[in-house]
């Protein structure tokens, strides 16, 4: 097995990762618009499995030119978004009132990708992440044509979503995905900042 | 109905309520 793998796992509670989740995107230089923790685990017949751990939505910077690429989606697809939002409200807050203007606000496209996320997972070196945690090793996608070509479903979703960089760090009990709608080089200061703030 | 797993839940209020925020402060 790769070398960071075979490291004993130390789980980390969710408030310990949304506390890191934040002070990640709160303190580097880049505009990310996610971070996510996709924690590894085994399924029933022993495969690795990497699902959601917990992630922080940060939103983009420009907020006015989010909103209008979430204006582009059409009548219908926005509708959907908004009721399984108020769906989901309803579950977490136990109400069925929908009085919220959060609620009724255009669902984003990246706050839709984001969403969707905590429904995925990864076996076996599967999707970006799956990828990232098998080998041990740093995945940077960066640019719409590099994530429309990826052979990765995450990466083409997320380009559909108005992402233009992805990027996935394996640690030893997991995976640190970062997206962002801006083009963002690769960085090794990116890296070493994740893997000190996790492990 | 959507039924979501409760370890999901505690990230999916976190981000409904940041999201209250972030539409009453624009």
């Amino acid at each position: 097995p790769p070398p960071q793998q075979s490291q004993p796992s130390v789980p980390l509670n969710q408030d310990s990762l949304q506390q890191r989740l934040q002070a990640l995107l709160e303190g580097v230089r880049n505009c990310w618009t996610y971070a996510i923790f996709w924690q590894s685990s085994y399924d029933y017949a022993g495969a690795a499995v990497l699902g959601w751990g917990d992630g922080y939505y940060k939103g983009e910077e420009d907020k006015e030119k989010a909103k209008s690429k979430a204006s582009l989606s059409t009548i219908a697809e926005q509708q959907h978004r908004k009721k399984v939002l108020r769906e989901l409200n309803s579950l977490i807050s136990g109400s069925t009132a929908t009085t919220d203007d959060a609620v009724d606000e255009e669902v984003t496209d990246t706050e839709w990708f984001f969403l969707v996320s905590m429904t995925q997972s990864f076996v076996n070196g599967n999707g970006l992440p799956g990828q990232a945690f098998f080998n041990s090793c740093p995945v940077w996608v960066t640019g719409t044509d590099r994530l429309a070509n990826s052979t990765c479903e995450r990466a083409k979703q997320g380009r559909v979503f108005g992402l233009q960089t992805i990027v996935c760090i394996p640690l030893a009990n997991g995976v640190v995905e970062l997206g962002s709608s801006e083009f963002i080089i690769q960085s090794s200061d990116l890296v070493n900042k994740v893997r000190a703030l996790f492990n | 109905a959507v039924a979501v797993p409760q370890a999901r839940k505690a990230s999916l209020a976190r981000f409904l309520e940041k999201r209250k925020e972030r539409v009453s402060n624009t």
